[in-house]
């Protein structure tokens, strides 16, 4: 199964709308997915239109060991499920932090699951948290959505070092597999720059070997369209809402790169 | 001196562009104008083209009792000065958590402050901690920017949530004036339906008296404009960058709305 973690601690840069769009776009490409929501905010869940009311039938309720991933998990698309989210996670922060092994809650979980899938994809939140870390060592790949505007390598090392403790500590198999520009308005000078700028970024950084050794900017950009942003107004992926928008093409582009991709050795 | 805070938890929705246009508009005015940059990721200072290197030298030395507010300003534009931040401010969440009278470190550093403002502004992190809540103490109005999308409302109750505890309890002066729609794609079905959410939300939610007695959606919309989020990689406001821009004459029409506002009763 390949499993990635969808994260930037940034707000609003789209991992949300890439965790969904992707995931249906490969459910839709034939693949088994999961998506696991593991933002206390629930906006993947909501994204799909799925809002829970008892906290303990949720991701919450799996990491404090009241529940199996089994028992929450959701179908929301043929060939697409989802472990959703509920706010009272955000008390996970707080309840998990004195735990033994507190990293590899979600981990286990996962692991103790019998369902197959060919993608599992984890959204985070916008932090480098326990919820964050949780999803960092239960996966095997992280894709960094950034929006293509002064700031976007800020804040970027610490990103990275994360990953690398990560990795170091516990759970060497982690891989940064690459960046994707998001919100991205084709045709400015700005988001044209930053691309170059992020492009030659990894070029400088990158490791003969380690967690960001393969890590490049995908040549997939996803174009700023309202669609993408009107769509979990009806609870829907971009698929099924507007399956003729720059949207929906892009992220459809997006899922063709990452399986080429996910194929190299 | 008018002092506002602008606040929102959720990242990315134009809480920074705002404070450093909406400062430097005011002191274009006329009026003198002190920005005070209380994000740890530091993006007013850098959008001012500030970067500072010794900690001390920021809002975080102030915060910890090593400098002055008035040792660390620096003048930015004309009858426009900053305090500007520094990443270790992030360390002050934890160190402050146990000290006494922590939400009011801000407030008592200002008071004792000997320069005179018109208007003092302060550019909060997507949070509701330790920093965000000195802000709200050290203030008396609150600006809240809102990106007309989706979830635009979810969190919204959390947010005036808090603002209702500081007034209660730590702030009695404390006044939510409004809610800025930011981002607005103009034009677009989604941005105006939300409008008109945001608008009923506050009709509904109106008290006759209490901290969001007078809140009301500003009829300005911050249009989306490239060059809003070009200027901050020359380190300029938007009205030295492209005085002529959507984004300049938004930020113009938005201050004068601020100014009649604030001079009612
Ligand atoms: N390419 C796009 N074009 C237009 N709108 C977009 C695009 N991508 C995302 N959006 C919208 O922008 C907003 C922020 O995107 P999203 O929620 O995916 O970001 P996020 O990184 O998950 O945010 P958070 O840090 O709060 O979890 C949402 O309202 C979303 O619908
Ligand atoms: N009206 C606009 N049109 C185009 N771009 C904008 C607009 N407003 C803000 N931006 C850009 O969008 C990004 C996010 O805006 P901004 O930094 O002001 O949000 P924020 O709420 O302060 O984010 P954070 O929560 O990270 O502090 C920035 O790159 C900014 O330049
Ligand atoms: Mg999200
Ligand atoms: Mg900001």
């Amino acid at each position: 199964m390949r499993s990635i973690a969808i994260i930037n601690q940034k707000g609003g840069v789209g991992k949300t709308t890439t965790a969904v769009n992707l995931a249906a776009a490969l459910a839709d490409a034939g693949q088994r997915v999961c998506l696991v929501d593991m933002d206390p905010q629930a906006h993947a869940s909501l994204h799909l239109g799925v809002s829970i009311s008892e906290s303990a039938d949720s991701v919450y309720g799996v990491l404090t060991g009241r529940r199996d991933v089994g028992d929450v998990r959701q179908v929301v698309g043929e060939r697409f499920w989802l472990v959703p989210s509920h706010l009272d996670l955000a008390a996970a922060e707080l309840e998990l932090a004195s735990e033994v092994g507190r990293e590899k809650i979600l981990s286990d979980c996962i692991a103790r699951d019998s369902e197959n899938f060919d993608t599992l994809i984890v959204d985070c939140p916008p932090s480098l948290g326990i919820l964050t870390l949780n999803a960092l060592t239960a996966v095997h790949e992280v894709l960094l959505p950034l929006q293509p505007h002064f700031l976007a390598l800020h804040g970027l090392s610490k990103l990275l070092q994360t990953v690398q403790l990560v990795s170091d500590r516990l759970n060497p198999d982690l891989e940064l597999i690459g960046v994707v520009l998001c919100m991205f308005d084709a045709g400015t000078r700005l988001a044209n720059e930053v691309a170059k700028d992020v492009s030659e970024f990894f070029t400088e950084h990158q490791q003969s070997r380690g967690p960001w050794a393969r890590a490049d900017l995908f040549s997939t950009r996803i174009r700023r369209n309202i669609r993408l942003a009107e769509a979990p107004s009806f609870g829907q992926s971009i698929f099924q809402y507007a399956p003729d928008s720059n949207g929906a093409e892009d992220y459809r582009r997006l899922s063709g790169e990452l399986v080429a991709r996910m194929e190299r050795p």
